[in-house]
């Protein structure tokens, strides 16, 4: 059981063909839990690959993860990737993840702007979009989070596509997000949004658009919070939690924005280590810890939704 | 590959509303060819800029001159970059 993934170093940073690799193995290491699932193509013609983690039945009530949607933030892909692991091989074992998975399907997508990921390794670390060729512009690339139509082109996303966080010519013309607009649309049954960005050490929830509270602010709230103090429990990493507009600042075009606009109650996203000392730079010798804490806050996360369905 | 040879990562702690709009202006201009990691949006939240070392002095400067208070948080964004492929090298093999 799982293949060559037991010799995988979780502990260091992987290129595109490696993670892409290394899902091979996951999946033929757990063949009857985990299917890999193209759900498109990128810009530059990568597979978007998603892990499907189901143990049967049709449609079920599902999770979404998605991390590295910002190619820079390498620490989110790696500790997707530590976490896919953890989930798989926790299955059987931890009757929660057991129950989990019993329950519900889990979609993981490890590598969410595959374009970007492959840019950060060869020309350029510090990349943060996709990587799109920009009619009548020398720039490349739109922020893929903020590309969502969700208040897509108000505050907090900037025209101009030279900026970092440029919106895009309309809402989902990134190929990247429109897979899964896509695939979350079709499947219809998404129950949790999760978003896993790097870094500042926060966990939100809707909006950042407007900073108007959502319907379900307090539930939300009262979530986010147990989630961190299970996250926290390990190594007091502190965090904080609340509605992105409200902690960090408005941001329109979101995509937790979008899920939970589309009914999917339980949108967060994650902004994993560090609070300032590297930032996007991570160093390797931090990936499991943070991987490790990560999954106790999503783990409580996956439990009240499995918990309280909707 | 790009290099970043002598860029620095500079942590600001802005006191007022004032100096927040100070550092928006400087997000929005293009001359500095600035990258802020985290954006000014109050004085409860540091933030974090890319300063590429052209514009090392200039922002500095600008920093100073309106008393934003600022320290260094990466003294050499290649270095770290450096270590960083270093280590994925030595993984690799």
């Amino acid at each position: 059981k799982g293949g060559d993934t037991k010799s995988f170093d979780y502990a260091t940073y992987h290129r595109l063909d490696a993670i892409y690799s290394w899902m091979d193995s996951m999946v033929a290491g757990h063949p009857n839990l985990i299917s890999k699932v193209q759900i498109g193509s990128s810009y530059e013609n990568r597979p978007m690959y998603v892990l499907k983690f189901s143990t049967g039945g049709n449609n079920r009530p599902a999770i979404w993860i998605d991390a590295g949607i910002h190619s820079r933030e390498w620490i989110s892909t790696a500790s997707a990737l530590w976490m896919a692991n953890k989930m798989a091989t926790d299955f059987g074992v931890d009757p929660s993840v057991t129950s989990l998975l019993g329950k519900m399907d889990v979609y993981l997508m490890i590598v969410t702007n595959p374009d970007g990921y492959a840019y950060t390794h060869t020309n350029d670390r510090m990349w943060r979009k996709t990587r799109s060729v920009n009619s009548g512009s020398t720039c490349r690339g739109v922020d893929p989070n903020r590309n969502w139509d969700a208040g897509f082109g108000g505050p907090g996303a900037s025209k101009n596509p030279c900026s970092e966080s440029y919106h895009g010519p309309s809402a989902h013309s990134a190929i990247e997000v429109k897979n899964i607009v896509d695939l979350i649309k079709n499947h219809g049954n998404f129950k949790a949004f999760i978003s896993i960005h790097a870094y500042s050490q926060l966990l939100m929830y809707p909006y950042g658009y407007t900073c108007n509270d959502i319907p379900h602010q307090a539930e939300l709230d009262s979530v986010g919070r147990r989630a961190v103090q299970a996250l926290s429990s390990l190594y007091g990493t502190s965090y904080r939690v609340g509605s992105i507009c409200k902690i960090i600042y408005q941001a329109s075009g979101g995509s937790i924005d979008w899920s939970y606009n589309n009914g999917v109650k339980y949108s967060f996203a994650f902004e994993l280590r560090d609070t300032g000392r590297y930032g996007f730079l991570l160093p390797a010798n931090q990936i499991i810890p943070t991987a490790t804490e990560t999954w106790l806050g999503l783990k409580h996360i996956m439990e009240y939704v499995r918990d309280h369905p909707y | 590959r790009k290099v970043f040879t002598g860029d620095q990562v500079l942590r600001v702690n802005a006191k007022s509303e004032a100096q927040i709009q100070l550092l928006k202006t400087l997000e929005n201009g293009e001359v500095f060819k600035l990258d802020f990691w985290t954006h000014p949006s109050s004085s409860d939240l540091p933030i974090d800029i890319h300063v590429p070392y052209a514009s090392l002095y200039a922002v500095q400067k600008f920093l100073q001159d309106n008393e934003i208070p600022f320290h260094v948080m990466i003294q050499d964004l290649q270095e770290l970059l450096d270590k960083e492929q270093e280590d994925l090298q030595r993984n690799a093999v």
